[in-house]
């Protein structure tokens, strides 16, 4: 260590020293439940303020924020979006609020408040959110994004796994990582329990020896995953059952792709190339069972085939000559485009030309809005609904911002599908073969979870037109006979070779019991895993409605939301914070996707510890 | 492994026993009829070297050259070929498979019924022991069911017994254990000294199995069964 004069210690930056930042996790049955807890002192001789900013997924739902300032403590309260836009309103008028929450990149929101803060004053910051995590390509992950702006007395993540399926596999790495820093990461699981820990000393998180700026800046990733003995796992506690189903080891079922591709001249230069890259690259994982054509559209539609082509070593070479000759060329007429590609999967299933047993998608990309041909995005969505007739999915790529990605969202899931964004980087060919790659193995088609009708009630979603290699079927519900013994879940499938129903019997007692004597746990996570799934999947459905029905299912996410304290799409949690002896209401709404704002560097900026000559203020973007 | 075979003409039974090396593959069930065909692979007691080494089924293979359909059972999996397609599942499952000429039924941890074409069926058993215990492991059983299906051509260690059978018991007389007397059989033509005894029947308790007064037939079934036991021995479960 070089020898400074130093009249504060190094972890003090602009008066300001963090005690300790504490990301504590607790997964149960996939269900997240983190905790970030920050302390921090004003050590300068004038009130100074002090940031508190966490990342989260956007998956994730916040539940509860509180800030303590010298013994006194701020809790944040969530209420439904429009009574808090009222109070919020009212602060804006009188220029004393400001937005909590915000989009922060592909898979993450960003939470900040900042307090003013009296000389010698302590504050206290927590913050609570909750997400159950996704099986992905075999794998649940949990994002934590490590940020801290100067170095931390205590840093600590702290995350403990509990899976009563048992652990199969566990590991925990980070972008910023060092040998000396693999030093005190710590990674073990045995049986059902699984824990990381991550301590860095205060000399292991500078970025140099002599530094006092934090090496600790990126990504924190955990990823594990459960024994499959069994296809699936059903766990009941307190009156709510949660079922796991992810059957392994079956063939997959042949799938007929039709890409429908934007070759309007927005995608000139980069996007094309990387476009390009991306479908030579999905050639070469096609299996020979599978069938395929390109659709391209610009202001007309080109195809490459005019019915649907197996996937032999032959074909896939001309295929590869096809798409390396795609040439970029006038407007974005979306509707023929995916007409003409549904007409030919439609043609190919009535010919049989395609296997008996396989599977139909169609997978659209796009980067722009329809401007030629039919252009009304609602004329488009009735002609591909009323075309595909629910027999396949439609998947919808949008590429970068300059599209209505709501229309495309709305879209894909009236017909099964989803959307995804493909943002705009260097690795916009990967995101699209890693979307591929996701759709790619489909092990059953037109999957139902069936239970006995009076057993159980509000049940999440249970029937589902794939289930993908390495992904989950989750469905959650309350159990309406609290005395029930025992019930049976059947699962029913079509797979590549045959159709196969996987039965599951459940020892309610039994089940619940075994649970419950697991101190992991926390006692209604069950509950609270019902309720984000069923919040998530109201939303999800309201999207696809309107009038009576939309405002059904926005009472019922409503409801909810306020119930179990999420901040929702229809909640905002009111933070009231005091500012210079006057309190001022801050607000965390959940941003969406569908409105994406560029983002604003001024705002990830603005709170580096020193005082703004004026409050600065913000409104999200939702 | 032990084999019954439930004469209802008699309202008797017959019983054997066939002792050979774990690995070697017996051939049970082969009807060139109908393309079903059943092997059964011998598996021994965990330690080696133990004499008198007791033997069980550890792996049953079933195939069905019509339907191109292959289905493997072991101790630990089930794997089902359609031509070179493979599913596979473990005994955590309860399954039912369907496709066209088979049926397949899973039950967690107890069971496997296989039913084939117009109705053939088979049980699979998986007799499950105490993983610690020092000697024994798991192992199987298969029994047949609606036998009179398979055609008349079939053969195999089991398989021949589908068609009726003769025998003549008589001159019960005491045996060297008092309470299962000798008696000399009149089967296929030969005269054999048999024992009166019992084997078990894990078709509705697999745990403890229920007792069948049967005849045993000495020597792996030497007399009853149509030539010799190595007769049947075969170099795969398929």
């Amino acid at each position: 260590r070089s020898f400074r004069k130093r009249s504060l210690p190094d972890t003090v930056l602009n008066g300001i020293e963090v005690y300790s930042t504490k990301i504590s996790c607790k997964v149960t049955s996939r269900f997240a439940h983190n905790v970030v807890v920050t302390r921090a002192v004003n050590r300068a001789d004038t009130a100074k303020e002090i940031s508190f900013d966490v990342e989260l997924p956007k998956t994730a739902f916040i539940t509860s924020f509180t800030m303590t300032i010298d013994g006194v403590t701020y809790p944040g309260n969530i209420k439904e979006k429009e009574v808090a836009k009222k109070q919020y309103d009212k602060a804006v008028s009188q220029g004393k609020t400001a937005g909590l929450v915000k989009a922060s990149g592909r898979k993450l929101e960003k939470f900040t408040v900042s307090v003013n803060v009296a000389a010698g004053s302590k504050v206290t910051f927590e913050l609570i959110y909750e997400e159950l995590l996704k099986r992905h390509l075999g794998k649940y992950e949990m994002f934590l994004k490590i940020q801290p702006k100067q170095l931390i007395n205590h840093f600590e993540i702290e995350a403990d796994i509990f899976e009563p399926q048992g652990i199969s596999s566990l590991d925990a790495e980070a972008t910023f990582m060092t040998n000396d820093l693999l030093g005190v990461l710590t990674k073990s699981f045995s049986g059902k329990k699984g824990h990381v820990s991550f301590k860095p000393t205060l000399d292991q998180q500078r970025s140099c020896s002599n530094c006092t700026t934090s090496l600790l800046n990126g990504d924190f990733t955990i990823t594990y995953d459960v024994n499959r003995e069994s296809p699936a796992n059903v766990q009941i506690v307190n009156g709510y059952f949660v079922h796991f189903f992810a059957p392994k080891d079956l063939p997959v079922v042949p799938k007929n792709v039709v890409f429908v591709i934007d070759v309007s001249g927005s995608m000139y230069g980069r996007k094309l190339v990387q476009t390009k890259e991306a479908l030579l690259k999905i050639l070469e994982d096609m299996k020979e069972e599978d069938y395929l054509n390109f659709i391209l559209f610009s202001s007309d539609v080109t195809v490459w085939k005019d019915t649907l082509i197996k996937a032999t070593p032959e074909n896939l070479k001309e295929a590869k000559d096809f798409v390396k000759n795609i040439q970029d060329q006038g407007m974005t007429n979306i509707n023929d485009g995916l007409m003409r590609g549904i007409k030919m999967l439609n043609e190919a299933r009535e010919a049989n030309v395609i296997p008996k047993r396989s599977t139909s998608l169609i997978i659209m990309l796009t980067d722009g809005e329809a401007n030629v041909g039919e252009s009304r995005v609602e004329k488009i969505q009735e002609n591909v609904r009323n075309a595909i007739e629910g027999k396949f999915p439609l998947y919808n790529l949008g590429f970068g911002y300059n599209l209505n990605y709501d229309f495309l969202e709305k879209m894909a899931l009236e017909n099964h599908g989803l959307a995804r964004r493909i943002y705009e980087d260097s690795d916009a060919d990967l995101q699209m073969q890693g979307f591929y790659d996701e759709v790619a193995n489909p092990l059953l088609v037109d999957v139902e979870v069936q239970y006995p009708e009076n057993a159980i009630a509000d049940i999440t979603q249970n029937n589902y037109q794939h289930f993908y290699d390495g992904s989950e079927i989750v469905v959650a519900g309350r159990l309406v006979d609290q005395d029930l013994n025992s019930f049976t879940a059947d699962v029913k499938g079509q797979g590549a070779l045959n159709d196969l129903t996987f039965t599951e019997e459940v020892d309610v007692k039994e089940t619940e019991k075994a649970l419950k004597e697991q101190k992991y746990i926390f006692g209604d996570f069950i509950e609270r895993l019902w309720a984000y799934l069923t919040i998530q999947q109201l939303l999800e459905k309201r999207k696809n409605v309107q009038g009576e029905e939309k405002e059904n299912l926005t009472a019922q996410a409503l409801e909810l939301s306020l119930k179990y304290h999420f901040v929702t799409p229809l909640t905002s949690m009111v933070v009231t914070k005091p500012e210079d002896n006057i309190e001022q209401e801050a607000v965390a709404d959940k941003p969406l996707e569908g409105k994406p704002e560029p983002i604003t560097s001024s705002y990830a900026t603005q709170y580096h510890h020193q005082p703004p000559a004026k409050p600065y203020y913000y409104v999200d973007g939702d | 492994p032990h084999f019954i075979i439930r004469v209802p003409e008699k309202e008797d039974a017959l019983c054997f026993n066939i002792n050979e090396e774990p690995g070697v593959v017996l051939n049970l069930i082969r009807d060139p009829s109908t393309g079903i065909s059943i092997s059964g692979q011998i598996i021994g007691e965990k330690k080696v070297n133990v004499k008198n080494q007791k033997t069980y089924f550890g792996r049953l293979g079933i195939v069905n050259t019509r339907a191109d359909l292959k289905i493997e059972v072991t101790t630990q999996k089930i794997t089902l070929w359609k031509g070179l397609d493979q599913t596979n599942f473990t005994w955590m499952n309860t399954v039912m498979v369907k496709q066209e000429g088979l049926s397949l039924q899973i039950n967690r941890k107890k069971n496997i019924v296989v039913s084939i074409g117009d109705g053939v069926s088979f049980v699979i058993i998986l007799h499950q022991v105490w993983k610690n215990l020092p000697y024994h492991h798991d192992f199987l059983g298969l029994y047949t069911v609606d036998s009179h299906r398979m055609s008349v051509q079939t053969h195999g260690l089991l398989g021949q017994f589908f068609h009726p059978i003769d025998f003549e018991v008589f001159d019960v007389r005491p045996g060297s254990d008092p309470s299962k007397p000798d008696a000399t059989m009149m089967v296929k033509n030969h005269k054999l000294t048999v024992t009166r005894g019992w084997q078990k029947d894990y078709r509705k308790d697999p745990r403890h199995g229920s007792e069948v007064p049967c005849w045993f037939i000495h020597n792996n079934g030497a007399g009853l069964i149509d030539g010799s036991h190595t007769d049947y021995i075969v170099s795969d479960i398929f």
